[in-house]
């Protein structure tokens, strides 16, 4: 072990096994993690090979595949043995991505944080009961195809159509125009055989704006794309060009009327539509991937601030004083001023992405017993911590390889990767300016409302009647 | 009781609170505007969209304060029962963080709080400081994340620090290092130094 490596462990006033304790949550919490982290790096062996900034955008892609199907596959391992529910599978699956070393993304991802929480969230009993076991088992491979290709943010700006034939019983899906086309979609691309499609609901010739629907878009035993579906991947990125990005275009393409997910509302056997008892019941899955990114996040920031402490300790360069040896650059004030603040936000984003954790939870079973009260509240909770904890990652991550010089340039410091996987964070799951200004909604209506409320705010907004 | 214009002191839970008055200040200001653009005959979406710069940045106001609250709290309440060791370099991040917070969004506390210019001298000494006092645990706080090597991928990262060694052993992997001549020398090269490209 370098020297100057070894002197700052021995200076450390505080023991460092008890702090990863305590961010981790217990000693078995930590147990359970080493765990599933030692099984993924006992892993490294089966795919090991050329780094994969040398490999072409296809062959990238085949690579993460590969790895993806070993990842998941210790997922399903682990769920056999019992040691992991649909209810856990978070911190399952956390684990396991923080130790793999896919730099390209997971084409399976979106199965995981989007396919199976949407169909958690609005699937009825009875959908759940058909659909969850073979997406949790891997038996089908899920997407979640939203944006269109002249829609973003705006949701109820998608054109894709579904319009419910009471003859056929099924729901006839159309792609009407170029900009209608579904963009995006991790893993559509090649990867997945399902997906959720969220569409324009047409029933008795009236519009009722977009609901979701489970879509079967590869034959399950050929892959081969199904009649009426145009499906592919949408070419290369600035980063994470394994996650297999698709496109899908619809030409009356029939899905069975039991394939819209009716937790919520729902379109009966003759066509009569059922209002949800709140439309943005539907949020539910969107604030799950974005508590999901919050974590993402720590622990970037976490690998890059290790990277570039660490390098900072090794690294000497000039003489503070005459007749001394080079310094440490860690010693130097302005490095320091680089990388504390970066170490601080680690601990911040993983503290609050944990206490955004619990409130959905609390919030999830407030709505199962019929209270809505807070759901305008985490969303909004959800929106403004997605966005501001992707852009201070990013920027955070940017000023650690900065304070590496040129050796943060190179790819295998990491931190190009790790950056480029957090900018593009910044982008996906909502633009974070458009999530600002949803959160800024819920502030605003809050604010105006504020002499009118004779009870507490709810938690996260109390302060402003306080402050007022 | 507290008001905006309470007393500005250097201390964490005031920063916070100075955070809590910039985001209610903010939130204000946006709806004034915009009902006095309504009220001047703008709709309301066109008085939105002018007030949307100030919209986001209020949005982002209130994230800091759900941040920088929820890390002051919780630290607190978790380290109720950790050593007094740990303890206190936690403090000293909340500490840390907090003053990088307030003086990154110094123009926000001073334009809507009682900090002066005396106080922002002090919280730049406090933060010059607290580095200092971070420094001699900056490599244990990182080697809490508990990251083995191969979780983090890294040439410069490494646990027992040989950066250097790793630097060379990853310039070696690169394809062009495969063969002693790229056939580009023969194709390309050697005829445009030879004059016949």
């Amino acid at each position: 072990i370098n020297e100057d490596l070894n002197r700052e462990r021995e200076k450390c006033s505080f023991n460092v096994k008890e702090l990863t304790i305590l961010m981790d949550g217990g000693p078995e919490k930590t147990k359970e993690r080493k765990e599933r982290e030692n099984f993924m790096i006992s892993k490294r062996d089966t795919y090991a090979g050329i780094p994969e900034d040398y490999l072409s955008y296809k062959e990238q892609y085949e690579k993460a595949v590969k790895k993806s199907v070993i990842v998941f596959g210790l997922v399903r391992r682990l769920q056999e043995e019992g040691k992991t529910t649909i209810h856990n599978y978070r911190d399952v699956l956390g684990n396991l991505l923080r130790a793999s070393d896919v730099s390209t993304g997971f084409p399976l991802a979106l199965h995981y944080i989007m396919f199976m929480p949407a169909i958690i969230n609005q699937g009825t009993d009875e959908q759940t009961a058909r659909w969850l076991p073979r997406a949790w088992d891997c038996n089908i491979i899920g997407s979640y195809a939203q944006t269109e290709l002249g829609h973003g943010t705006f949701i109820r700006g998608l054109e894709t159509t579904a319009t419910y034939d009471p003859i056929t019983k099924e729901f006839v899906l159309n792609s009407p125009t170029l900009t209608s086309y579904k963009w995006w979609g991790g893993g559509l691309g090649q990867t997945a055989n399902y997906s959720i499609v969220v569409a324009q609901l047409y029933t008795k010739g009236e519009c009722l704006g977009v609901h979701s629907f489970i879509v079967q878009v590869r034959d399950e035993e050929t892959h081969m794309p199904l009649p009426g579906i145009k499906i592919g991947d949408i070419g290369s990125k600035l980063a994470l060009n394994g996650i297999n990005n698709g496109f899908l275009g619809f030409n009356n393409y029939r899905v069975p009327r039991n394939q819209m997910l009716m937790k919520h509302a729902q379109v009966l056997e003759d066509g009569t539509y059922v209002k949800s008892r709140n439309p943005k019941l539907n949020y539910g899955a969107m604030v799950f991937v974005r508590v999901v990114i919050a974590f993402d996040m720590a622990n970037y920031l976490s690998k890059a601030a290790t990277i570039s402490v660490r390098y900072s300790a090794v690294r000497r360069q000039c003489q503070s004083k005459a007749g001394e040896q080079e310094s440490q650059v860690l010693d130097y004030l302005t490095q320091q001023h680089k990388l504390l603040p970066a170490v601080a936000a680690c601990y911040a984003l993983k503290i609050t992405a944990n206490k955004l954790w619990d409130t959905f939870n609390t919030v999830n079973e407030e709505l199962l017993a019929g209270n809505l009260q807070r759901l305008p509240e985490i969303h909004a909770l959800a929106c403004c911590l997605k966005a501001i904890s992707t852009y201070d990652t990013a920027t955070f991550i940017e000023t650690c390889r900065l304070a590496c010089g040129g050796h943060g340039y190179m790819h295998s410091s990491n931190l190009p990767t790790t950056y480029s996987s957090a900018v593009a964070a910044c982008t996906y799951e909502g633009d974070n300016t458009v999530l600002l200004l949803q959160t800024a909604r819920f502030l605003a209506k809050t604010w105006q409302e504020i002499d009118n409320e004779t009870g507490k705010l709810t938690p996260t907004v109390e302060y402003l009647k306080t402050t007022k | 009781s507290k008001g905006f214009s309470h007393k500005w002191l250097n201390t964490t839970d005031n920063i916070v609170y100075g955070f809590e008055v910039v985001s209610m200040r903010k939130i204000a200001s946006c709806v004034q505007n915009m009902q006095k653009r309504v009220a001047s005959g703008m709709t309301f979406e066109d008085a939105w969209n002018m007030s949307s710069i100030q919209l986001v940045a209020a949005a982002e106001a209130h994230c800091r304060v759900i941040i920088l609250s929820t890390f002051n709290s919780e630290i607190k309440e978790l380290t109720k029962t950790t050593s007094p060791e740990l303890k206190r370099v936690l403090s000293q991040l909340v500490d840390l963080y907090s003053v990088y917070w307030a003086l990154e969004k110094l123009s926000d506390l001073l334009q809507y709080t009682t900090i002066n210019h005396e106080d922002v001298d002090g919280l730049r000494s406090w933060y010059e400081d607290l580095l200092t006092q971070l420094r001699p645990n900056a490599v244990g706080l990182v080697d809490a994340f508990d990251l083995k090597d191969e979780m983090l991928n890294s040439t410069l990262g490494s646990y027992d620090g040989r950066a250097y060694e790793r630097l060379m052993e990853a310039a070696l992997k690169s394809p062009l290092n495969s063969e002693p001549v790229n056939h580009t020398f023969h194709k390309y090269l050697k005829p445009f130094m030879r004059g016949k490209l």
